[in-house]
């Protein structure tokens, strides 16, 4: 099974 | 004072399209650099990110930088108004809570402005750190819409798997699976044909089709396409607008849960 990961799980706040 | 103009409105009409299906509104920040835009889809599983020269436009001028949000579908209406072939002027006041657009035929008989509300977006930035892919490959534009178009068709994924020996897509589901594997071009006449690979390390990653295809709305700027991969992180696909910057788009893959 294959989970949507968030953009914002890799890239932090400026 | 902010003023930008473009000898052809096509081309703020195709940026358009490539983000409008992503995006409902953004923010454009504007300084004497040109203009840019970042910002996350509604699900915040992908990111968009748009660079223009300011000596890519015809005319650029920005006294002050200056941060302006637009409602996207408002600028389509407006930008539907103006003929491929005019010029377009985009013209805001500091601290303004307005931008103008202005179109101008090209015998100069036909001058038109819309003037649209600005909004005020929560702003978000994401840093994105510099990264040396494992796998980079470059191939025409179109090319990479037909694959994605066509894969969609069989699965809600797919799979890229990059080697040294060229670059695999797969896709399946209840139909059956399909398979478009491309192999470095050894010779091309002209090198948008070209499909080139630089790899450090193989790569196979997986990504939502729903997101590969609303990039692809990219492909009218760009005779070329490039994806960027490594294990874990990120697909980055890029198109270069020629002579006025480019166009990244980052989506996150899907993982084993």
């Amino acid at each position: 099974n294959l989970e949507q990961k968030k953009i914002s799980m890799y890239y932090k706040n400026k | 004072m902010f003023e930008a103009r473009l000898n052809a409105a096509t081309t703020l009409k195709k940026v358009l399209d490539a983000i409008k299906d992503l995006l409902n509104e953004a923010t454009f920040d504007c300084s004497d650099a040109g203009i840019q835009l970042q910002a996350m889809d509604n699900s915040h599983v992908s990111l968009v990110s748009l660079t223009l020269r300011s000596d890519g436009f015809d005319k650029f001028r920005c006294d002050r930088n200056l941060s302006m949000g637009m409602n996207l579908g408002s600028m389509s209406k407006i930008l539907k108004c103006a003929n491929n072939e005019d010029t377009v002027t985009m013209k805001a006041q500091d601290n303004a809570d307005t931008v103008t657009f202005m179109f101008e035929s090209q015998n100069h008989e036909k001058v038109s402005d819309y003037e649209m509300k600005l909004m005020n977006l929560d702003q978000e930035h994401l840093g994105i750190p510099e990264t040396d892919y494992s796998c980079v490959v470059r191939m025409p534009a179109m090319e990479f819409a037909r694959i994605c178009r066509d894969l969609s068709q069989f699965g809600e994924s797919v799979i890229i798997c990059c080697t040294k020996e060229g670059v695999k897509f797969s896709a399946s589901g209840d139909v059956g699976s399909a398979n478009i594997k491309l192999a470095q071009t050894s010779s091309v006449d002209k090198e948008e044909e070209a499909v080139t690979i630089e790899m450090q390390e193989p790569v196979s990653l997986t990504f939502a089709c729903r997101y590969l295809n609303a990039f692809t709305k990219a492909t009218p700027l760009s005779n070329q396409v490039q994806l960027s991969m490594s294990a874990d992180v990120p697909l980055v696909v890029e198109y270069r607008i020629p002579d006025l910057g480019h166009i990244r788009y980052y989506l996150a893959p899907k993982i084993e849960e």
